[in-house]
């Protein structure tokens, strides 16, 4: 579909992706650790989307099994929400993900 | 107003009161630390109440001068969202509230 190709090309020409809504705070803390990490995410923030924004996350499921926000690529690669980033983040696997992503 | 009395209300009647919302991360976290604390909270989810909702979450922000969620009392006083409460729980102060809230 012409949505799922704007998915695609979003994740492949952005190193870092977040799905996101505008208002909640695990979206908030996972864009500000990109940030702080000195990498700036692509966001899309689904609640501004009208009614485009439930579609979007319906089809995110349907490719990453995620329903949930935020939904974070690295290097076109499915990472998680905001706990597995934090997680990965404190084994110390983030950083060489992020690195490795936006070398290209 | 009707919901004011409302509010007044159930912020007495019940130790610990959290106004929630269903899909909100951090209003599960709020809800899950004070069961892990072996307190039942007094849920209120603001998405399950139609336009109510809305309605309750702006005479909250009258009277707190908080907008977000979630929205904690314990003993009818305001304490504030998720990070205050559980900033009041690493400092050790949160229990000492609620030993003195639940045992009235
Ligand atoms: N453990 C997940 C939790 C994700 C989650 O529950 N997200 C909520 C918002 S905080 C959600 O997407 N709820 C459904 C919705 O907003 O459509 C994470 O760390 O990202
Ligand atoms: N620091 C606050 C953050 C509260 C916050 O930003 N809450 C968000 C949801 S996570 C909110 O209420 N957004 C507006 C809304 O949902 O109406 C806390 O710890 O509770
Ligand atoms: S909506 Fe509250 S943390 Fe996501």
């Amino acid at each position: 579909s012409r949505l799922e190709e704007t998915v695609k090309k979003t994740i492949t020409e952005n190193p870092v992706v977040v799905y996101s809504k505008s208002w909640c705070s695990y979206s908030s803390e996972v864009k500000s650790l990109f940030k702080r990490l000195g990498v700036e995410p692509f966001v899309i923030e689904l609640d501004a989307l009208g009614a485009q924004g439930p579609q979007l996350q319906k089809l995110l499921e349907r490719l990453t099994g995620q329903h949930t926000v935020p939904n974070v690529f690295i290097g076109g690669k499915h990472i998680g929400g905001c706990s597995e980033t934090v997680k990965l983040y404190h084994k110390g696997e983030l950083q060489p993900l992020l690195a490795e992503a936006t070398a290209k």
